[in-house]
């Protein structure tokens, strides 16, 4: 839409995971940090909670989340991100 | 797989290193398993290797299929079961137990069989029917990676590459690199609709699709006698002198049928049509002009597929008979086919769109007409309207000629546990059987790669190609990614580029060599390359022999006689290309053949114009 708030899903990728967590444990390190960048870049008052798609934190870093052009622009722009890009849609060959 | 792995060379009774192909995970990133198929029997299989770590969700596991997890944007609860056929196919493929007079209404009959059915297979359901989302895909590249699996398998892809740090599966894949695991993927379907191919990172293998020596092709017997003979899975029973048509306004979509009765007709159908217009038409047969006419599909109704010259000659019948024309459409026989190998017309082409140095498609393996498991959840022909299901199915495309090559990764991998993904990756190109371009016309290696996969070669390569987070990240320096950006991708501070200009993508230890040249235009271009002994294990000397098949080019390679007195030693060489190639759109191809006398160690090269 004009105003630029149409969300959708982009893959956010910040490359090496340097705290492997259990799939099965809670909360972990990553995934708290991967909220903490979350929230600061979203400017409408929700919350990463409500955004987050996946968070990746077992062999990769980084995770996928809905987001607005802007806050793609802003995430882009962050240490320790590699790259922000909309999720494909692949297909069966 | 009935057919493909004994046209490969690699039957029943290959050699194998059973205590240790029971050690090998196979991850399977597809839409899911049918557990309760013969295919993924865990008879007389161990438990699990001790040091597995995946889960079982919301799945029954087995000691065959050793782990399930599905993905859908993050939702929880989700069945890794297949619903749609796919991924047993694929599964089975690459790791399906021997199961015995198997085939698909008597079609493709034999012994069912995959590369390692002593390996365990680990489902990651990421695909839905036909939808399969970047997120879901690297979620499970997380989750395979740190559950343990040894080789993935990733038959999906799109029509275009993209750039390696903004595509799931090369991600995916380069981090499962880093942990010793290598990914086998599709080249993707795309070269009748403009496509090039989709997976390209040089840390993946990418597979392109050909044919084997067992046509599948059903009969449409005109009204004067004349045959006419098309690819074809059919599996009714003869459809005896229906009346043939030509739908009224050319089209064969069911929104341009409805409304008219084609009852108890053959109706001909232009490219695309996939028989569900025919059939809501109430059609008793199809006959399709196929742009694909080399690939057998399964229909929903009596059907052949026919290419554009043979639509004319049934044309000329129709206009000539002075009775109303009729047609009989038999069953799906199985014809020698003294051509094969040769390459799908739908398969993806090269050249590489993001890395024109890196030779791509890497190999070709059997992709048309496979004939493996299948899911009772969904009609052989895919079509929802189609009451037909079966335990084993065919289907064709590069999805089936990956897992033909994830095998083989899986069976080397079971000789060499300790080979890293790029020695694997190089036993599986240097040995591949050569391909004949005078059979797959348009682009040389950029249509087959090094050739066809030979798995039972494979296990014993005598020198390979290795290459480690380092040369791939001196690649991507070359490729303009920054030091910045490669240490946070490595997570190592130490992660540095050398000067710009120093090194170039086609300086990458690679086991083929391809250069894109300006057409008209002289050039002199190096390929340095190491190769690591893995052969003899006493002294061993290996000399190059050059094959060159074109005038406009000169290769030399220094040294070329390489002696070796300890296994894994390491020694070096460099190619040199030099020439021009008058045109755009051109190809040359050469090779460099190192052989000990026993072992061939063959890196096909290509120079091209081709944008």
């Amino acid at each position: 839409s004009s105003d630029g708030d149409e969300k959708q899903v982009y893959i956010v990728y910040m490359g090496h995971q340097h705290e492997p967590s259990d799939s099965a444990a809670g909360f972990s390190a990553a995934e708290a940090a991967h909220h903490k960048l979350l929230n600061q870049m979203l400017d409408d008052g929700s919350s990463a909670m409500d955004r987050m798609v996946y968070s990746y934190k077992r062999s990769i870093n980084g995770f996928a989340a809905r987001l607005t052009e802007q806050e793609r622009r802003k995430l882009a722009g962050t240490e320790g991100v590699v790259s922000v890009f909309p999720s494909r849609t692949y297909q069966l060959q | 797989t009935t057919r493909s792995w004994d046209f490969l060379g690699f039957p029943r009774n290959a050699r194998r290193s059973l205590p240790t192909e029971g050690e090998v995970i196979v991850g399977m990133l597809d839409t899911g398993v049918w557990p309760d198929s013969p295919s993924f029997s865990d008879a007389g299989l161990g438990p699990p290797p001790g040091r597995w770590k995946g889960a079982c969700l919301n799945f029954t596991c087995n000691n065959k299929i050793i782990g399930a997890r599905a993905y859908r944007q993050g939702r929880a609860g989700l069945s890794p079961v297949d619903t749609a056929g796919h991924g047993s196919h694929t599964a089975s493929t690459v790791a399906g137990r021997v199961v015995e007079g198997v085939g698909l209404a008597g079609v493709a009959a034999g012994s069912a069989r995959g590369a390692v059915p002593g390996a365990r297979l680990a489902i990651y359901k990421v695909c839905w029917d036909d939808f399969c989302a970047g997120e879901d895909i690297l979620a499970a590249f997380d989750d395979a990676i740190a559950d343990g699996v040894d080789v993935i398998s990733f038959s999906i892809g799109g029509k275009l590459p993209a750039p390696y740090f903004e595509d799931a599966a090369a991600i995916g894949s380069f981090h499962a690199m880093r942990c010793g695991v290598l990914t086998s993927a599709s080249a993707g379907n795309s070269a009748l609709t403009g496509g090039r191919v989709g997976n390209v990172a040089p840390w993946m293998l990418s597979v392109a699709a050909s044919s084997t020596d067992r046509r599948l092709v059903a009969k449409l017997v005109l009204g004067d006698g004349k045959t006419i003979v098309g690819a074809s899975v059919n599996i009714f029973p003869k459809l005896e002198k229906a009346p043939l048509a030509l739908p009224i306004n050319g089209s064969c979509q069911p929104d341009s049928l409805a409304r008219q009765s084609y009852r108890g007709k053959i109706l001909f159908c232009p490219r695309g049509s996939n028989g569900t217009g025919p059939l809501q038409a109430g059609a008793a047969g199809t006959v399709i002009v196929n742009a694909e006419p080399d690939v057998a599909f399964v229909f929903p109704l009596p059907a052949v597929t026919i290419a554009e010259d043979q639509f004319t000659e049934i044309l000329a019948y129709v206009n000539r008979t002075r009775t109303d024309p009729v047609g009989s459409i038999h069953s799906t026989e199985a014809n020698f086919n003294s051509e094969a190998p040769i390459v799908a017309s739908f398969s993806s082409r090269g050249p590489n769109l993001i890395s024109p140095g890196i030779l791509k498609p890497d190999l070709s393996a059997p992709g048309i007409a496979i004939l493996a498991a299948w899911t009772p959840l969904s009609p052989v022909s895919g079509n929802l309207r189609d009451n037909r299901f079966a335990a084993y199915n065919v289907i064709s495309g590069t999805s089936m000629a990956c897992p033909h090559a994830t095998g083989a990764a899986a069976y080397v991998k079971s000789f060499h546990p300790g080979w890293s993904p790029a020695m694997i990756m190089s036993a599986l190109i240097t040995t591949a059987t050569p391909m004949d371009p005078a059979r797959n016309p348009g682009g040389g290696e950029l249509v087959y790669g090094a050739g066809q996969l030979s798995p039972a070669r494979a296990r014993d390569p005598g020198l390979v190609y290795d290459a480690r987070e380092d040369d791939y990240v001196r690649m991507l320096c070359a490729e303009g990614y920054n030091a910045t950006q490669l240490r946070v991708v490595t997570g190592s501070d130490g992660t540095a580029c050398p000067a710009a200009g120093a090194a170039a993508a086609d300086d990458l230890n690679y086991p083929t060599m391809a250069h894109h040249a300006a057409p008209g235009l002289n050039f002199t271009v190096r390929f340095p390359r190491t190769v690591t002994n893995v052969g003899a294990p006493g002294r061993s000397v290996y000399t190059a022999r050059i094959v060159s098949s074109g005038p406009y080019i000169r290769v030399a390679v220094a040294p070329r006689r390489l002696a070796f007195s300890r296994p894994l030693q390491k020694l070096s060489f460099t190619v040199t290309v030099s020439g021009a190639l008058p045109a755009g759109n051109e190809f040359v191809s050469a090779a460099v053949v190192w052989s000990d006398g026993v072992r061939q160690v063959r890196s096909p090269i290509i120079v091209h114009t081709v944008d």
